[in-house]
């Protein structure tokens, strides 16, 4: 038996619409530690990772670990048809193949249930061990999708450049090239606004703007994005998902053939 | 625009 009672249920709403149109289908994870997700595209290049701990439900019944496999477009239709304040519910039973999504108001006078079909969904599980990186750039997240925006518009690949004068964005194309340089910037008034650049040593790598703008798609998710950089590693592009835990999304960095 | 490497390159399957 699984019931995960989600009292913001917009976040779970913002998770899906962040990754429904990287991910196709995905097993989504359930144990006493949280909801989870671990999935690939479907060139295998890019990766998301999930975490929704527990603790951040109001009511999170696991009895034990169960793997559900979704469309992740029709969930995110489902969800789709839950108000923005409304409370969500998740819950199968054992053994099933259905889950079910209950959507209450926040006044309680009009509760839904949606029953999908559960599938098979053949993935690969990667391990991914926690590293040291070079570079970590934490800056507003609505800048961070300003500039992938931009700069698609005139190049198909960044350059992200960590020094200790800032983290610098590149790009080129057919009419012309972009550079965009954010400074470390900590003298703001909400701590959130903040461009804050941790550097161990330098490190430059060119990343395919399409899928950045893609990991944009978690910008509602959370004022900062945190972006983890070493030149032997994929890129980490991180957004926190308060009280509850994340969504990363990993990228390999292009390489001279 | 370079060679774009699989995830699977970088870290184990599981």
């Amino acid at each position: 038996m699984l019931e995960l009672r989600l009292v913001q249920g917009s976040l779970l709403k913002k998770v899906l619409e962040a990754i429904k149109d990287l991910v196709t289908d995905a097993n989504f994870d359930c144990s006493a530690t949280g909801f989870s997700l671990q999935a690939m595209d479907s060139s295998h290049v890019a990766l998301v990772s999930l975490l929704l701990r527990s603790e951040g439900f109001e009511h999170y019944r696991c009895d034990r670990n169960i793997s559900m496999g979704m469309n992740l477009n029709n969930m995110a239709k489902m969800l789709k048809c839950a108000g923005n304040d409304d409370i969500i519910t998740l819950k199968a039973d054992d053994g099933s193949d259905t889950v079910t999504f209950m959507f209450e108001s926040p006044t309680q006078d009009k509760i839904s249930d949606f029953e999908m079909k559960l599938m098979d969904v053949d993935s690969e599980h990667l391990g991914i061990p926690e590293a040291e990186y070079h570079a970590i750039v934490r800056m507003p997240s609505t800048e961070f999708a300003r500039i992938c925006k931009d700069l698609s518009s005139i190049g198909d690949t960044v350059v992200i450049s960590v020094t200790k004068e800032g983290v610098k964005f590149s790009t080129s194309g057919d009419i012309g090239t972009a550079n965009v340089v954010c400074r470390q910037n900590t003298t703001v008034d909400k701590p959130e606004d903040a461009t804050i650049v941790e550097m161990n040593e330098p490190v430059s790598l060119t990343f395919a703007l399409r899928y950045f703008n893609s990991f944009t798609k978690g910008t509602p998710l959370s004022n900062t994005v945190t972006i983890s950089l070493s030149s032997e590693l994929p890129v980490v592009v991180e957004y926190k998902i308060a009280e509850m835990g994340h969504l990363r999304f990993y990228l390999a960095p292009k390489i001279e053939e | 625009e370079g060679f774009q490497p699989l995830l699977k390159n970088y870290y184990n399957s599981i």
